[in-house]
């Protein structure tokens, strides 16, 4: 079963196109593993990534390099996954 | 009479085997108004089940179909079906707009759209999107079965990637489950209304994803899908932006709205169902209840629109 313990969820705020653009760097960046919850749309809406814990770090300085404003949505996401789980298996029950 | 036994709990999320029992109950309880139908098969071959509501059965009557859980991970969208297919049948009756609904109409409800789907987010992996279809050459599995309907196929805002969360898939309704709905909905030919329930963002979209270019009935849709998010703010005041796929939100080419409508389902509508806070996909059980109550009260100013506009 796939485990995202320290895994977090970044809401980052595009506002324009150029922050889109310069986004689509780390869209296109494979080896970050990111799964986009909301992807980058050219209506600066928000933009929902997951980051694994092992890119936690290069995705901050990512985001800080490109003066990109984000918020931590999601602290740890296993933690939101083992509180799900908990109640489906006392619903079940 | 409503069956005292039931102890299904709507306000919880479910395993497929549950939703099937609880369809299944619900068939049982109210058999001269639903039944369980087996449209089709899934790719590791889980069947396929909707629930038709009729009052004339045996008469291909015009039709609305009510379509949840294409994408596995947003359990809020198969939640909020199988709440609405207890609505149905504990309104029927007693709410006169949903009684006139039926009395001219049949709905279709399929609640898991990606049973393979949804049963891997409940046992491997939480987030799975697509299906599990098997990609020769490629490691990566499955398909997204909202890029894989035969409309502008493969077109922009979808990936020849097997791996891309957007893989469109080899050709046109190369996902069984996808090929399941378009076989049952081109047999019966007579539907009218068509409208895919997913997560989250709270907008309600109408045709096209796959092009900027505006849908002859745009503005009546407009019309409708603006009247419709009113009513479901009416409820706990979530707020819903309105508008065509390809502007409000991305393009994205194969998707079943879009196929729907060029196929001749004019009413066809796609719901971002509600994460208001900053769960996303995890949308916490005790948001089900107030989420499908909502969403009912914009699903039945659709239909009521659809009811009083045959063509």
């Amino acid at each position: 079963r796939e485990k995202f313990f320290g895994d977090q969820v970044f809401r980052i705020n595009v506002r324009n196109g150029d922050e889109s653009s310069k986004l689509s760097q780390l869209v296109n960046s494979d080896n970050l593993k990111l799964n986009f919850w909301k992807s980058p749309s050219t209506f600066s809406r928000p933009v929902d990534v997951l980051v694994p814990s092992v890119s936690l770090q290069s995705v901050r300085s990512f985001l800080k390099s490109q003066g990109l404003e984000y918020s931590v949505t999601i602290e740890d996401l296993q933690a939101l996954l083992d509180n799900e789980d908990e109640e489906m298996q006392h619903n079940e029950g | 009479q409503e069956r005292s036994s039931n102890n299904f709990n709507y306000g919880a999320y479910h395993s497929l085997e549950a939703i099937y029992r609880e369809m299944d109950s619900i068939a049982r309880d109210f058999p001269a108004l639903v039944s369980r139908v087996k449209i089709g098969h899934s790719f590791e071959n889980r069947p396929m089940y909707v629930l038709k509501f009729s009052t004339a059965e045996g008469r291909r009557r015009p039709a609305i179909w009510l379509n949840a859980g294409i994408h596995s991970r947003e359990w809020i969208s198969q939640a909020t079906a199988i709440w609405t297919a207890r609505k149905i049948v504990s309104d029927y009756g007693k709410d006169p707009a949903l009684t006139s609904i039926l009395e001219k109409m049949d709905i279709f409800l399929l609640p898991v759209a990606n049973p393979d789907g949804y049963v891997y987010t409940q046992t491997q992996n939480r987030l799975w999107r697509k299906t599990r279809s098997l990609n020769p050459g490629s490691a990566c599995v499955g398909a997204d079965p909202n890029r894989n309907w035969n409309a502008s196929f493969a077109g922009e805002g979808a990936s020849d990637n097997p791996c891309s969360e957007i893989y469109h898939g080899p050709h046109a309704n190369s996902e069984v489950e996808v090929k399941s709905v378009v076989d049952f909905i081109q047999g019966h030919r007579n539907f009218k209304c068509f409208i895919d329930l997913h997560s989250y963002s709270q907008l309600l979209m109408y045709p096209y994803g796959y092009t900027i270019k505006k849908a002859p009935d745009a503005d009546e849709l407009d019309e409708v899908a603006r009247r419709a998010a009113k009513a479901l703010a009416s409820l706990s005041g979530t707020t819903y932006q309105v508008g065509p796929t390809c502007t409000t939100v991305y393009p994205a080419s194969g998707s079943s709205v879009d196929w729907a409508y060029d196929n001749g389902i004019k009413y066809a509508f796609t719901f971002e169902l509600r994460d208001t806070g900053h769960y996303g996909f995890l949308l916490p059980a005790n948001q089900i209840i107030p989420t499908a109550e909502e969403t009912w009260l914009g699903l039945k100013t659709i239909m009521e629109h659809v009811r009083d506009n045959l063509y």
